[in-house]
């Protein structure tokens, strides 16, 4: 995934069965941001793969006042790139899994 | 280590913790 300085991974383990994953978000290089964000620390949310969508939550996290505006592509982003990871790796192991 | 909750309008809960060291400076 392209380095947009904001940081997304699992915040649990994905054993490919829930359809919501919990992740877990932060800023890996302020600079790259055209606001300040709040403070640098990780953010844990839920999200569901089925229902929802990489830019609600950033718009979401915007209104929670963890970033300005300005950021929601980059915030909604780098969501973006975690969750399609995490759907291609559910696609290639999860008959495995199930 | 201190945890801070915001709970959005739509019912979405953001749990902020610090960001381990290590991570902060991992690129």
């Amino acid at each position: 995934a392209e380095d947009t300085g904001v940081r997304v991974e699992l915040a649990e383990e994905d054993h490919g069965r829930k359809s919501t994953i919990a992740l877990r978000l932060w800023v890996e290089d302020p600079k790259k941001l055209k606001g300040k964000p709040k403070d640098n620390g990780a953010i844990e949310f839920t999200f569901d793969l089925e229902k929802e969508t990489p830019d609600e939550v950033a718009q979401e996290m915007i209104d929670s006042g963890f970033f300005h505006e300005n950021d929601v592509k980059i915030v909604a982003k780098s969501i973006r790139d975690r969750v399609a990871l995490i759907q291609w790796r559910r696609e290639r192991i999860g008959p495995a899994l199930q | 280590n201190s945890l801070t909750q915001v709970v959005h309008s739509a019912g979405r809960r953001f749990i902020v913790s610090p960001v381990p060291e290590s991570r902060l400076r991992e690129s």
